[in-house]
């Protein structure tokens, strides 16, 4: 089973047309399995995109290079995911019967 | 299903079984039809809502082509319920189904539903293999023959986006393909994703509005002032090439194409705290003000025929 321990879903807000063209260019950086969200739209569109915990600091370090402002929208996304298995589970307990 | 948990997700199996034990309960106005299998050869089922005659004009409401956007499925399950619960007690659904039959699709992508639970959570496409990659599967939302292979989709299979090989590749999209040609008489496809809270229509592929962009414009404005009546939740509305991006290859695209004046898409909550992870809590509130954009939708279908 796929996990993603150390994996963030990072919101990125281009603020102009450069950096939407540099977001659009991550988007097709194939070798670094983003997993976009919600893709490149407009300017002042956030995109949001899962990004891997071995290639977070290049894509940490290419966003600000280029002065690219993002924030972490999902921190650790196995954490969520193991809160809905537990959720899904407990709710599955099955009733008495009458 | 009167004790069914709408408040939680599910698995494919009990999403199969609810489906089942609802038309044991309601046979008088619910059937279930199979419209095909998908690639690892599981049942694509649709719910036929009816209240009698023969081809009657319909609507078709799809949910979780995309297999992670669990909210979707969860949702077609509660609508299912509303469905049954509201007809004869609610005088616009009654009115509705006294002259249009109703389809839904609650399980669309059901290998792509059943890996998401077994696999990968974050899985998008279908479950069929690419000859000559290692990437499996293909956006079912890129695969439909109106503008395929033009900009908005990929040619990579390793993309999130790829559209296949050919238009209709996929069988869970040529089996709705096949099902939309040979009854002749949809007026109404809606077609339900998740997140970014979203009512869109045609078109994705191209700029240009369709002949009836002013209505259908109308009709997604009063469809969502309905829906945020309930929660103030708010939602943004137009074609899919202005309100998301350009997608070529996508289903209502092709559904309006087909002459189906009344294609829409929706994405559902949220804008982007959870994405595709909501919260279990959200579902029941999700699918309430998405009932009321969807009736908001069929009551105009079905009081302005063509």
């Amino acid at each position: 089973k796929v996990t993603f321990e150390g994996h963030k879903v990072l919101r990125i807000v281009p603020k102009d047309e450069v950096q939407l063209s540099l977001i659009k260019d991550l988007e097709e950086m194939m070798e670094f399995e983003l997993d976009f969200w919600r893709g490149v739209t407009t300017v002042s569109n956030p995109v949001d995109v899962r990004v891997p915990f071995h290639v977070l600091k290049s894509v940490k370090d290419y966003l600000e290079t280029q002065n690219i402002d993002y924030s972490a929208m999902i921190e650790d996304l196995q954490m969520i995911l193991d809160k809905e298995q537990k959720e899904m589970a407990a709710a599955r307990v099955p009733q008495p019967k009458n | 299903t009167d004790s069914f948990d709408f408040a939680n997700y599910h698995t494919l199996g009990e999403i199969y079984s609810f489906q089942d034990m609802l038309v044991a309960e309601n046979p008088n106005i619910v059937s279930k039809i199979v419209i095909g299998q998908s690639y690892e050869g599981r049942p694509l089922n649709v719910l036929k809502f009816s209240t009698g005659g023969t081809n009657r004009p319909a609507i078709w409401i799809d949910t979780g082509i995309h297999s992670r956007e669990w909210v979707t499925q969860a949702s077609g399950l509660w609508f299912a319920k509303k469905i049954v619960t509201d007809y004869g007690t609610d005088p616009a659904l009654t009115a509705i189904l006294s002259q249009m039959d109703i389809f839904l699709e609650i399980a669309t992508n059901p290998d792509g539903y059943a890996f998401t639970h077994s696999g990968n959570r974050m899985w998008r496409k279908t479950r069929k293999p690419n000859p000559g990659s290692s990437c499996v599967g293909v956006d079912p939302n890129r695969n439909w023959d109106a503008g395929f292979g033009e900009p908005g989709a990929s040619s990579n299979p390793c993309s999130e986006t790829y559209r296949g090989p050919s238009a209709h590749s996929e069988s869970e999209v040529k089996s709705i393909v096949d099902f939309v040609k040979s009854h002749g008489n949809i007026k109404a496809f809606i077609s339900i994703h998740s997140y970014s809270q979203m009512l869109m229509y045609p078109y994705g592929y191209k700029r240009t509005p369709t002949n009836d962009a002013a209505e259908l414009h109308k009709v997604a404005q009063k469809a969502i002032s309905d829906l945020t009546s309930l929660y103030g939740t708010k939602y943004t509305y137009g074609s899919i090439i202005d309100t998301i991006y350009q997608a070529s290859g996508n289903t209502i695209d092709w559904t309006y194409e087909q002459g189906i004046k009344y294609s829409y898409t929706f994405e559902l909550r949220d804008t982007g705290r959870y994405g595709f992870l909501l919260p279990a809590s959200q579902i029941i509130p999700t699918a309430q003000e998405t009932w009321l954009a969807l009736m908001s939708i069929m009551d105009h279908t079905s009081k302005n025929p063509y």
